[in-house]
């Protein structure tokens, strides 16, 4: 464990419990994807099996344990208690478009051909293609809530923080693991124009919204 | 390099 592993869960953290906070607060999912918020329950749930089968530490268990937890509870909000407040017209990538490629290419390229090594590389591979339906439909609808857009500024900061914590891991411990990696690495390039908006918009106090 | 595929990260 090290500086830049840490603060990237806990800002992965925080983008999770942000999230729930907004939709809790508002008592509405407006401009959120219910679709992202699906994939990232298929990453954590395709990724975490090891629950069952081995055990790290207890910080690693809880953490587990509350993504996954987060992660339904933010579903059944959008889709269950707020269903009224879901903007599922605005939500319209085809997430097929994502799930089977990455699905095919986990069965390709994988450390280990074994049902649990391929969910884990399918979990992956996902994660880092899961917030395109969101940032879809940001652009579709030109404009995002202040609060949404600090969300996704924590969770694009927490993969950007994994990358600097897989340069010290190859630094101090010889640690490299290119499928978390370069997968990584393609995450946060699909957040660089997102970064670039909050920086340059959300931060000097205006709202985030495109040109039309 | 242990092979015993656990993934220790998050």
């Amino acid at each position: 464990m090290n500086v830049f592993r840490l603060t990237g869960d806990l800002s992965h953290l925080a983008a999770i419990i942000i999230l729930l906070l907004k939709i809790w607060k508002s008592r509405s999912c407006a401009g959120i994807s219910g679709k992202s918020q699906i994939l990232f329950a298929v990453v954590f749930t395709t990724r975490y099996l090891d629950l069952l089968t081995s055990f790290i530490s207890l910080y690693n268990t809880s953490m587990k344990l509350i993504y996954i937890g987060c992660a339904y509870a933010t579903v059944y909000l959008i889709y269950m208690k707020f269903r009224a407040t879901y903007d599922g017209n605005h939500d319209s990538f085809r997430v097929e478009f994502l799930v089977v490629p990455v699905g095919g290419l986990a069965v390709l390229i994988n450390h280990n051909f074994s049902l649990m090594e391929i969910l884990w590389t399918f979990s992956i591979y996902l994660e880092s293609v899961a917030i395109l339906p969101q940032l879809f439909m940001i652009s579709k609808t030109g404009e995002a809530e202040t609060i949404t857009t600090h969300y996704l500024f924590c969770l694009g900061l927490y993969r950007a923080l994994y990358l600097l914590n897989w340069i010290w891991r190859y630094y101090f411990e010889g640690f490299l693991d290119m499928i978390a990696i370069l997968a990584g690495l393609v995450q946060t390039i699909l957040y660089c124009d997102f970064f670039y908006l909050y920086v340059t918009k959300v931060l000097k106090g205006k709202k985030l919204s495109l040109p039309a | 390099d242990s092979d015993d595929d656990e993934h220790d990260e998050l």
